[in-house]
């Protein structure tokens, strides 16, 4: 059975979609069966996937009942890394959405009914930077949980409503067994002198919230390979980047054991 | 009556907050009367004023009808800037006003009933990372809009998808006058040798779309003023941040004339 992963945080731009694709590709790389699903309408993970941000064989239909898994899905050549597109359409689908029944958990059901988690060993899922209908979709769907954040003063502060809003999820019985997997300290150097990124990834260290050992570090090669529509082992195997999610990547497979 | 600008763009991180007080700062230092409306549920900018983002005295709860202006209203002590503070309880406030009657025009509707355009030379709106209700209403009030942008991929893509959405309130007669104030290219360093950044900084100002002359330089003062809850002429004046704003406050003041 799959691991479920929601990548998520309302703060904006701290490396969600860069997150998802990097685990995902690193994940496929040491062999495994990768799922990647994109939540957000901005579509950036399918832009990676050189996936035309407003097609209309997205994840937002299979929700709305109108599409199937197989309609939808994207296979890559080199490994088994497998994407099930978003789309700009999912602004108006998630707006129809809320008002139908069960709109919670479509994607869970659609796991079900396609017995997607058989297929695969991870599941990860992009979200928005919005706690709306497609973000708790996607929590409800998941057996875990990632937060990236970058060490600034709004992202810390901003932790504590991602948590409150999941907490939501499991009081109200829509998932009892989401779990944090760890909060990914995104664009931090620790050598780097400045002291308000030290002061404020020690304070998350602190805070006994799961956070994963390893830091992914500021690396331009990040960004060139998401414009490059690779991951960034495609870019540059050398790079920090890679290095980093490697790392990151071993971290995750060594929960599971 | 005052100039009403809209600071939104639904790609996350990008500086709508950042941009939102330090205009804001900027247009006040010059003796303008200023009001700021924090129109997102992380309440970063309301934190630059020292509120509490759980506070239940927010701009939300006007949109309802439970409160009035009055009762939200924040002072600053040196210049004319006050501040309509925002809240995490707008998440639960947002679902609830979008099946209200008229849930798209209510921050225009309180405009009108607290005469709030003759109060002020200008009011700017900070926006969520998400094309919702409360952006909605954002706009619907505004007279103009401003989108920063990072010249980053992900970034560029997401423009047209702000003014598809701009075009739909415009279509649909929520507000016929909504025009474009400008682009700002945020984060870019014009001698910078970066070729990435340069080249997408390039296509945004050959798009015809109206974008200022002014860049904002990366300049890790507006961080740090930031986390000190201060705007970047309080913290350091002599900053590159200082200087592209105060540069970018003189763009907008003559766009007026
Ligand atoms: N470690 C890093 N080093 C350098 N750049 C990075 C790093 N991680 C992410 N980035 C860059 O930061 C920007 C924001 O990252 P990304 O788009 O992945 O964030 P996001 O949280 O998905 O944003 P959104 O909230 O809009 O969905 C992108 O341009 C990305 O390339
Ligand atoms: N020109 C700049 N130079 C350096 N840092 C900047 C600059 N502009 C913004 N920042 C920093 O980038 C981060 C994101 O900025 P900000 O929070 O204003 O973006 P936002 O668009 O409001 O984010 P969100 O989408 O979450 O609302 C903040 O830590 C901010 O301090
Ligand atoms: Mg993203
Ligand atoms: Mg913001």
């Amino acid at each position: 059975m799959a691991t479920v992963i929601s990548v998520c945080n309302n703060k904006g731009g701290v490396g969600k979609t860069t997150a998802t694709l990097n685990i995902g590709a690193g994940l496929a790389k040491v062999g495994k069966k990768v799922l990647l699903i994109d939540c957000d309408a901005q579509s950036n993970l399918s832009m990676c996937f050189r996936q035309d941000e407003d097609t209309s064989y997205n994840i937002g239909r299979v929700l709305l009942g109108e599409l199937a898994i197989k309609d939808i899905l994207v296979k890559t050549e080199k490994y088994h890394l497998h994407l099930l597109p978003g789309s700009r359409e999912h602004r108006k689908i998630e707006k129809r959405l809320v008002g139908e029944t069960g709109a919670e958990r479509r994607l869970l059901k659609t796991f079900k009914k396609e017995k997607l988690r058989e297929k695969y060993d991870y599941i990860l899922i992009d979200c928005p930077p919005a706690l709306g209908n497609f973000t708790t979709n996607a929590l409800v769907a998941s057996t875990h949980y990632i937060v990236p954040v970058t060490p600034e003063y709004f992202g810390y502060k901003g932790i504590k409503g991602v948590l409150e809003f999941i907490n939501e999820i499991i009081e109200h019985d829509l998932n009892d067994d989401l779990e944090l997997m760890g909060i990914i300290i995104n664009q931090f150097n620790e050598n780097v002198r400045n002291k308000v990124r030290k002061g404020i990834a020690d304070k998350i260290r602190q805070s006994g919230l799961a956070t994963f050992k390893t830091n992914i570090r500021q690396n331009s090669d990040l960004v060139k390979a998401a414009t490059n529509a690779k991951s960034i082992f495609a870019q540059n195997e050398d790079s920090n980047g890679a290095k980093d999610y490697s790392s990151l990547v071993n971290e995750i497979i060594n929960l599971r054991q």
